[in-house]
């Protein structure tokens, strides 16, 4: 199974055709293994991007360096998985199907 | 059903064995159909809600063609006991269901949907395999006969928005043609995706708007007024590619193409907190907002027969 410790979600919103540019750069750069969750799409509009571990750093450092700000949606992606399968057993536990 | 739990995500097994609960209790107005077999041959299931007639006009609902859209499958769920629940005491829905049917498929997307319980938890394509191919999957919201291949897809298979060899080549996307051309009385076509708060329509793959471009929007107008009624959820609407970006190989490009007029694309919750990961406790109020504009939607094409 797929795990995703120590992966985030950034959000980021370019507000000039230049930051937009350089975020549509991210998404050729394979190596990153990036997953667009919001796809780049115009200016003002948020681009939410999953970020692998290995990939926090110079994903960080590229938009740093280009003076994209961006916010961290989700800081822990694993987190977020883990409690919705605790929900889904709890309430399995709860109420079986008749 | 009534003691289901739908404020809680499900796995595919519990899907469809409510389904056939939902089926079983009510003979007179639900019946299941299997359409077509996934990749991996798991079963498509459609819930036919119909108060008799044969070939009456229809309406077809779809959610979790992108498996990880679990909030999509969840109102799936959640619709189709809505519709049990007020086929009688809904006026609206009541006079809908005298006329039409409804189609609702509730997991397009079974092989996907799997992979994100068991695997992983981000899959959004199908799960075909082919020869020669590092990945696996097909975007199948771009495998459709619609500018097919087009900008606004990828042709690389890893990549998430791969197009796939050919248009129809997911067989999750052939049995949904097949049953709309079998069919050919589909009068309102709506495939459910999340997130970003969305409503939209055609198209996609082209910038030329739709012929009926000003109807759509105005639907669209009301039925995103009456989404935000309840609970203030803002949504953005209008066509696919003004709206968000092009798009070639959509579902609803394709379903506008065949003559079905009212086709719209929804992008359910999440505002920008959680995304795909959406709290179940927002299972409920996310599909009561929604089901709210299905009715818009519903009625004006139960209202404006063509």
């Amino acid at each position: 199974t797929e795990t995703f410790v120590g992966h985030q979600v950034l959000r980021i919103v370019p507000t000039t055709d230049e930051e937009l540019q350089k975020v549509e750069e991210l998404q050729n750069l394979e190596e990153l293994q990036l997953d667009f969750w919001l796809a780049p799409r115009g200016l003002g509009h948020p681009v939410d991007v999953h970020v692998p571990f290995p990939s926090l750093q110079p994903v960080k450092a590229h938009l740093e360096a280009n003076g994209i700000s961006y916010s961290i949606m989700i800081q822990d992606v694993q987190a977020l998985v883990d409690h919705e399968q605790t929900e889904m057993l709890r309430s399995r536990r709860q109420l079986p199907l008749s | 059903t009534n003691t289901f739990d739908y404020t809680t995500y499900h796995s595919l097994d519990e899907i469809y064995a409510f389904m056939d609960l939902l089926v079983a209790e009510n003979p007179n107005l639900v019946s299941k159909l299997e359409i077509g077999q996934s990749t991996e041959n798991r079963p498509l299931y459609v819930l036919k809600f119909s108060k008799g007639g044969t070939n009456r006009p229809a309406i077809w609902i779809d959610t979790g063609i992108h498996s990880r859209e679990w909030v999509t499958q969840a109102s799936g769920v959640w619709f189709a006991k809505k519709i049990v629940q007020d086929h009688e005491n809904d006026e609206g829905l009541a006079s809908i269901l005298d006329k039409m049917d409804i189609f609702l498929e509730i997991v397009t997307n079974p092989d996907g949907f799997v992979f994100t319980q068991t695997q992983n938890r981000m899959w959004r394509k199908t799960r075909s395999k082919r020869s020669g191919s590092l990945c696996i999957g097909v975007d199948p919201n771009r495998n459709w006969d619609a500018g097919f291949g087009g900008p606004g897809a990828s042709g690389n298979p890893c990549s998430e928005t791969y197009h796939g060899p050919y248009a129809n080549s997911e067989p999750e996307v052939k049995a949904i043609v097949d049953f709309v051309k079998s069919h050919g009385n589909i009068k309102a076509f709506i495939s459910i995706h999340s997130y970003s708060q969305l409503l939209l329509y055609p198209y996609g793959y082209t910038r030329t708007p739709v012929p009926d471009q000003k109807e759509l929007h105005e639907i669209s107008e009301k039925a995103v007024a009456a989404l935000s009624s309840l609970y203030g959820t803002s949504y953005k609407y209008g066509s696919i590619i003004t709206t968000i970006y092009q798009a070639s190989g959509g579902t609803i490009d394709w379903t506008y193409n065949q003559g079905i007029k009212y086709s719209f694309t929804f992008e359910l919750r999440d505002t920008g907190r959680y995304g795909f990961l959406l709290p179940a406790k927002q299972i409920v109020p996310t599909a009561q907002e929604t089901w709210l504009a299905l009715q818009v939607i519903m009625q004006h094409a139960r209202d404006h027969p063509y």
